[in-house]
């Protein structure tokens, strides 16, 4: 699953 | 953010200086392989292409900068600058046969099927082989400069520590991506036979002699 669909990771 | 994910990261940046201040100070790139370095630059520019599309923090924006700028400088020392000391001979890994199964499997198996994503994606599983260049090039040279063997370690320690951050996530957060977490263990293992390497010879003062 995503975080709101933006990836927070490097 | 986490302990794991903060070291990662750091282990990462510290890679990337190694090899940038290794090169700039001998004023050469041998040993080194460019093609590596092009599919590290790749991996960054479809990764971070979501600069322009969301913010996560300024630390996360800071940082794509840094490996974006980072790696089209090593790329620019290597091809440009000492590229009379690129040793063509021994980088020849065919990069093709990353790239394009990279690709097509990020069209077949993606999180959405959307321009960003599928690039995010073909940049994560192109990241797990982007080093074989570089382990190809060093096992074809039969060894490398000690400077080169800690710049692997502390590129193969960076997505290591992921995992613990990942594992970290699913503990704490319940947050988990398969797609990262499985080409980060893929990666991981393509270092495990220079890890040994390294430990075994590389601390004890030993050249790394790979088995050609």
């Amino acid at each position: 699953g995503h975080l709101g669909g933006t990836h927070d990771e490097l | 953010m986490n302990i794991f994910r903060l070291t990662g990261d750091l282990a990462h940046l510290i890679a990337i200086i190694i090899l940038l201040h290794k090169i700039w100070k001998s004023r050469s790139c041998a040993g080194i392989s460019g093609k590596s370095q092009v599919l590290f630059a790749l991996v960054y520019t479809t990764r971070y292409l979501d600069l322009v599309t969301s913010y996560v923090s300024i630390y996360n924006t800071f940082m794509k900068f840094v490996f974006l700028a980072t790696s089209y400088a090593t790329i620019y020392l290597i091809y440009v600058k000492f590229k009379a000391t690129y040793d063509h001979n021994h980088d020849t890994f065919r990069i093709e046969f990353l790239i394009l199964p990279s690709l097509a499997l990020a069209l077949l198996i993606n999180h959405y099927f959307n321009f960003l994503e599928v690039l995010w994606t073909f940049s994560i599983y192109l990241e797990s082989v982007a080093i074989l260049p570089q382990l190809f090039m060093v096992s074809k040279t039969g060894e490398a400069e000690s400077i080169t063997s800690h710049y692997l370690f502390a590129l193969g320690s960076y997505r290591a520590l992921y995992i613990l951050n990942w594992i970290y996530r699913y503990a704490t957060e319940g947050h988990y991506d398969l797609i990262a977490i499985v080409a980060g263990v893929v990666q991981t293992v393509l270092y495990c036979d220079f890890f040994y390497l390294y430990i075994t010879k590389v601390l004890k003062g030993k050249k790394l002699q790979l088995p050609a």
